[in-house]
């Protein structure tokens, strides 16, 4: 959870900056947050009201991009450039990198080829490159490039910003594991029962046969 | 908290730690390893 | 306050050292507090020997009827059990240790030695009975510190052991049990005939804010290993070992039950009946020991599955 640490400062500088610009300056806010090579979260700005009066203006579209790099993949904007301003090489490196997050969240196994055809490249090598530079050395992703059978084995990846709908599923597996875990204790409480119960039982069959023991001695 | 959900969200996403099939097997080989004893030690007892 | 104990005050070790109080009590000195740093160096280097025994010393002091051990360090020997005194090897190392020690300001002097017993428990062998009795004539107060790393691991919790032998020829009182461990068949006779030449004390642990503040920011690290290592796949060696070595107890008492049957018509020793039964019931005892360790690796390995590989989202 560095990586959220590492967030918290920045996204406080950019909520406070938000706050206080309008129209143009606004989004050259954004242009600088969807470039900014330690950030990879955006629903704290997106969540600024300012940025909503963006809606129906001539920078709708700076608002558009910010909630692309909060929730969208790279693939999500080619198949939209025609309605999305030109994306910088900071932007296209970052949208890809979001990208990587998104395909983590449902496979801890990324296949290479999956991955080139997401993120629109043509080689193992420049994929191995990006992977290892722009995602592991920027602490966003941790695990293993298996070139033997062409994968990414994900150990770790950080979260991504939560679309709305998201959240029941989240919930939902939250509650899964809450009760799996009750379920667990209970039933390790019954097993506790159930070894004092047979050891008592033991214990009294193992008195029992002393005490006949005694007995056969004594009428010997 | 956007940051604790993301951080969640990361976590819940590690679930199910292990899911391959060779882990299946070796656990159940474990499994069946210490039944066998837990057997062996009976019999010992007797 | 809890750094107190790391204090050395050369006088009252002096003093003490002068009284001699241990000289006229066998056993005398009862208890031994370890420090953390010392438990951890000596633990790590008998982890390093693998399956040979290792060796080093303890640097302390006393503090009435306790040894405080404060530091230890290794002794470039090879192992003790096939040799009758490692140390002899290494003692211009000891002394340079110890010289070089006291310039750098550690006052603590050498108050004994460790050594491991690397699968078969902590007590004390002929020889080791032997080493220590000399180092209790000539470098008082000494203790002998046994260590099994292996049974370390399988268990979870640091297999240790304190001794001090009694004087030649001295008749102890009849000992307390001691807690029951599996002695190998190939060890037993060692065990059998020396185990009433030393005693055990009580060992208690001690840490300095510095080693708390130190082990805090291992937690999560110490957490991760526990949780992804499992004691059935890490001790598969050692279990093997002592399965073995169990058949070959049930084969030993087969043919002394099988003996004493034929002699028992003619010999109607209860007193050896007796011994078997005591033998097959100490071999019933390790198979239950070893089963219940594997049932509890089993049992945690069941408990993280369901835990952490159950779960969908």
């Amino acid at each position: 959870m560095d990586i959220e640490r590492k967030h918290a400062e920045l996204i406080d500088l950019f909520v406070k900056q938000a706050a206080v610009l309008d129209g143009p300056a606004l989004a050259g806010l954004v242009l600088e947050v969807t470039s900014h090579p330690s950030l990879f979260a955006f629903s704290e700005i997106l969540s600024v009201p300012n940025l909503a009066k963006l809606e129906g203006t001539q920078y709708s579209s700076s608002l558009d991009v910010l909630r692309l790099f909060a929730y969208g993949t790279w693939g999500d904007y080619r198949s939209n450039a025609g309605s999305l301003p030109a994306l910088s090489s900071d932007q296209v490196r970052k949208l890809k990198q979001l990208s990587v997050l998104t395909l983590a969240e449902t496979n801890k196994v990324l296949r290479y080829n999956q991955l080139m055809q997401e993120l629109d490249v043509s080689n193992v090598r420049e994929l191995e490159d990006f992977l290892i530079n722009e995602c592991m050395y920027a602490g966003i992703v941790r695990g293993k490039l298996d070139q033997l059978r062409t994968c990414f084995e994900v150990q770790f990846a950080a979260g991504r910003d939560l679309r709305p709908e998201q959240l029941n599923n989240m919930i939902q597996t939250l509650s899964n594991w809450l009760d799996t875990s009750d379920n667990l204790l209970y039933l390790i409480q019954e097993k506790i029962k159930w070894a004092d119960t047979m050891s008592e039982a033991t214990k009294k069959h193992r008195k029992e046969i002393e005490d006949k023991v005694e007995e056969v001695k004594k009428s010997l | 908290d956007n940051s604790l959900l993301r951080q969640v969200s990361s976590l819940l996403r590690r679930l199910p730690a292990m899911e391959s099939e060779k882990f299946q097997d070796d656990f159940l080989m474990e499994f069946n390893d210490t039944l066998l004893m837990t057997y062996l030690a009976m019999f010992t007892n007797c | 306050e809890a750094d107190a104990i790391y204090y050395y005050d050369e006088a009252a070790q002096a003093k003490f050292q002068q009284e001699k109080p241990w000289a006229h009590d066998p056993n005398f000195f009862r208890r031994v507090k370890i420090s953390a740093l010392a438990l951890l160096k000596m633990v790590v280097h008998a982890r390093s020997g693998g399956t040979i025994e290792v060796m080093g010393l303890m640097q302390g002091k006393t503090d009435g009827d306790t040894i405080v051990v404060m530091d230890a360090f290794a002794l470039p020997v090879e192992g003790t059990e096939t040799r009758v005194n490692a140390q002899a090897d290494a003692y211009e190392y000891m002394v340079d240790y110890s010289q070089t020690n006291k310039q750098a300001g550690r006052l603590e002097n050498v108050v004994g030695w460790y050594h491991s017993h690397p699968g078969y428990g902590c007590w004390l062998s002929g020889i080791d009975v032997s080493t220590q009795m000399l180092n209790q004539q000539f470098q008082e107060p000494f203790l002998a510190v046994v260590i099994d790393p292996t049974r370390t691991v399988s268990a979870g919790k640091v297999e240790i052991g304190a001794f001090r032998t009694y004087p030649q020829g001295y008749k102890p009182p009849d000992e307390p049990v001691s807690e029951y461990q599996t002695i190998p068949l190939n060890k037993i006779e060692d065990f059998g005939v020396h185990c009433k030449q030393y005693y055990a004390l009580d060992i208690t642990y001690f840490k300095s804010s510095l080693d708390c503040h130190l082990l805090d920011l291992l937690w999560n690290k110490y957490w991760v290993n526990t949780l992804s290592s499992s004691p059935l796949l890490g001790n598969r060696e050692y279990v093997a070992g002592q399965i073995s070595d169990l058949a070959e107890k049930l084969e030993h008492a087969e043919n002394q039950l099988a003996h004493t049957r034929l002699g028992s018509f003619l010999l109607p020793s209860q007193r050896k009946k007796e011994h078997e039964e005591s033998q097959l019931a100490k071999t019933t005892r390790d198979s239950s020991k070893i089963t219940v360790e594997q049932v509890h690796g089993l049992m945690s390995q069941v408990i993280k599955d369901i835990l952490f590989n159950s779960v969908r989202h």
